[in-house]
């Protein structure tokens, strides 16, 4: 789903969730966001964040800004929030 | 459902041994289009309170209510978690509905209506509102493994395939197997295509659809009195009048559009020839005929399936509406009337319906998929009152009629968590492969790939037999990291997966994962060939017990198979012991499969799994 502004909607999987105890999934996702964005720009970008049983984030970015979490420490897979269909 | 569990010999009340106590703490996480709450199916009545490990909660949204049979519910859309099209109360109440006597669709498919599990709890997580989005289906996922569900259906998919850390259901299956709970997954609905497959990963069970031995039949009665046989979910009582037949070419619009106005394609029709006759069709397009005006429709349809429609259909096979033709043309005013359907016993059953999705697996050659079979035609359920049943009509009823392997995968959610309640300290892979290596055997049924074990896994699901399988092939966390490192994961990737250190020192090719089925993807047809697999069974079925294996080529392999060792002593309970079967063999047919089975028998238990090689 493109937003006009060439964002896409991305899932960020970034695997098991860290057994270290002060681990907070959710202040990770929003700081690789910033990271990647910029403060000024975050306004609507984090749609969900994956934080009981695994970790991970969607969130609307740009193809280039989509190369950048790829490439980041931590992340296994970025891929497009695609539609499935009941059976 | 009102019939295929008693085809499985799952029958109802003492007929089945059960564990009413276990049962009770069983929790299915049903991932779906919501559910309606209301439902008999989900009455809470002789249930106590959830079972102390539920750790969820009730967000199905205003005017949303849980009590203690449908236990959990969230939505992830705007709205609540009801179910709108009844596809969600449809595959809860197949795993785990209550006993509800007297229901049928409008009398059709009459009896007493049950899930596999009915003494069960349910959590509903709606992930579907028309359409089933990763972002919705993961953040149901990491709920539901949370939540502390026992056992998750998931009759959703896609018909693209991905790689399996872009596949949000292999993803969320991964997470829910390291902390123990199995993954039941629908095959598909696009088959017969091959390679149509999508759920693909080794630590789902991947369930495709069969027939039962109950179909529904809709009799056709002409003017001249002959009767014919056509398939079709009818509801619809004509009472035995007869109306007149109308050709579709007979109503075209105009006379170009003659050969379309066959087919009944809607801009070649003129409805006013249409309106108050029965229209026939070459294609099965019964929407037409309703919006037409049409009493009726009479279509040309040899599929293997029927959908419910608003109006009297019946779709003939081709030599059978050959003849209806021959009627209409040589008759003076050729009339029929289309009965309301009837149930017949389908001595066939079971046999893997055409729509079902077929392997092979294109992410993971070496993995056969899908891994089992079971009920996905014509299957009496619950049904929420928000869904219609015929197009814009407004009726709404407690049951519906559905067809798709989202039916057979609910049915096979079922049987694992049965399997559960007699030992709930097993491991996801060892529910998985005990419902694997205990189905029943089904046969190619024509010469091509796609009737193969390619369209029905290890056979056909059974219940009883899966609770008692004598051995069992464990996959353990460690041993899905070691494939994942065999399937050229780097050891990064691997470790930020699995939450381990991972060197990936130890890797394991897919043919060698303890997986209960064996298949392998060879380069070439014309060459010789020798593939060995290596698997390790755990005892379950008694201490001091011996399997001596034997080995059935499907008719026609070409192929040597060698077991070694060829006997296993068991000792004890949960004793372990490794085997290697070396397939060898030259000229594959490369349009077909060579299969054999391995079974390992101690006289009571018949441990069987498929081994298949394939080229191309």
């Amino acid at each position: 789903t493109h937003d006009g502004q060439d964002k896409q909607e991305y899932i960020v999987y970034m695997g098991s969730l860290p057994s270290q105890a002060d681990y907070a999934p959710m202040s990770h996702h929003m700081s690789i966001l910033q990271e990647i964005v910029g403060e000024s720009l975050m306004e609507g970008r984090l749609l969900r964040s994956y934080k009981r049983s695994f970790n991970g984030f969607a969130a609307r970015l740009t193809d280039s800004e989509r190369e950048q979490v790829a490439g980041m420490e931590g992340v296994v897979s970025v891929f497009p929030n695609k539609k499935l269909k009941l059976q | 459902t009102t019939a295929s569990w008693d085809f499985m010999g799952l029958k109802e009340g003492k007929g089945t041994k059960r564990n009413p106590s276990v049962e009770s703490e069983t929790i299915i996480g049903v991932l779906d289009g919501g559910i309606w709450p209301e439902s008999e199916s989900f009455s809470d009545k002789g249930f106590g309170p959830p079972p102390k490990k539920w750790k969820g909660a009730c967000a199905g949204g205003e005017n949303f209510t849980c009590n203690n049979k449908l236990i959990g519910a969230r939505h992830y859309s705007p709205g609540d978690a009801r179910d709108s099209s009844g596809h969600g109360t449809h595959t809860a109440s197949i795993a785990a509905g209550n006993a509800v006597p007297n229901a049928s669709f409008f009398g059709l498919g009459y009896g007493t209506m049950r899930g596999a599990v009915p003494a069960s709890r349910i959590a509903a997580y709606r992930v579907c509102a028309g359409e089933c989005r990763d972002d919705i289906l993961l953040s149901a996922f990491d709920d539901a493994i949370a939540d502390g569900v026992d056992i998750i259906t998931i009759s959703v998919g896609s018909i693209d395939v991905y790689p399996l850390e872009e596949d949000p259901i292999a993803i969320g299956a991964f997470h829910a197997m390291s902390k123990g709970i199995l993954t039941v997954n629908a095959a598909g609905n696009t088959g017969p295509n091959i390679a149509s497959v999508t759920s693909l990963a080794p630590w789902m069970l991947t369930v495709a659809a069969s027939t039962t031995n109950r179909v529904f039949v809709t009799k056709v009665v002409l003017g001249d009195g002959k009767t014919l046989v056509g398939r079709s979910v009818n509801v619809f009582d004509l009472k035995g009048k007869k109306f007149p037949l109308v050709y579709g070419k007979s109503a075209a619009s105009s006379a170009s559009n003659a050969t379309c106005a066959e087919d009944c394609m809607p801009d070649c029709l003129d409805a006013s020839l249409v309106k108050g006759k029965i229209l026939v069709c070459n294609i099965s397009f019964p929407y037409v005929a309703y919006t037409k005006g049409a009493v009726g429709a009479i279509v040309k349809d040899g599929s293997d399936w029927a959908q419910m429609e608003g109006l009297p259909v019946s779709g003939l096979e081709e030599d059978d509406f050959e003849s209806f033709l021959s009627y209409i043309n040589s008759a003076k005013s050729p009339e029929a009337s289309v009965l309301k359907s009837e149930t017949i016993y389908n001595q066939t059953a079971p046999k893997v319906l055409s729509f079902s999705s077929r392997g092979p697996n294109i992410i993971v050659p070496d993995i056969l998929k899908p891994d089992i079979t079971a009920p996905g035609l014509e299957i009496v359920a619950a049904n929420s009152l928000k869904a219609l049943p015929f197009y814009d009509d407004t009726t709404h009823v407690k049951y519906s009629v559905e067809s798709g392997t989202s039916m057979s995968c609910p049915h096979v959610a079922g049987v694992a968590a049965y399997v559960k309640t007699f030992h709930p300290e097993w491991s996801p892979s060892m529910i998985k492969s005990a419902i694997m290596t205990t189905a029943w055997s089904m046969n190619a049924t024509q010469t091509d790939y796609a009737s193969t074990e390619f369209a029905y896994g290890s056979g056909h699901v059974d219940p009883i037999a899966a609770s008692n399988p004598g051995l069992v092939y464990d996959i353990t966390k460690a041993d899905y990291m070691a494939f994942l490192c065999g399937m050229n994961y780097n050891a990064t990737t691997v470790k930020l997966i699995s939450g381990e250190a991972v060197t990936c020192t130890e890797k394991i090719l897919p043919r060698d994962l303890n997986y209960p089925s064996m298949s392998a993807k060879l380069s070439g047809s014309n060459v010789s060939f020798t593939v060995t697999f290596k698997r390790t069974v755990t005892n379950v079925g008694g201490s001091n017990s011996t399997y001596k294996s034997k080995v059935v080529l499907t008719h026609g392999a070409k192929l040597n198979v060698m077991v070694s060792p060829r006997v296993l002593y068991m000792k004890s309970m949960n004793e372990k012991q490794s085997f290697t079967v070396t397939v060898s063999g030259r000229g594959l047919d490369p349009k077909m499969p060579s299969s054999a089975s391995l079974i390992w028998s101690d006289g009571t238990h018949n441990v069987r799994s498929p081994i298949v090689i394939y080229a191309g």
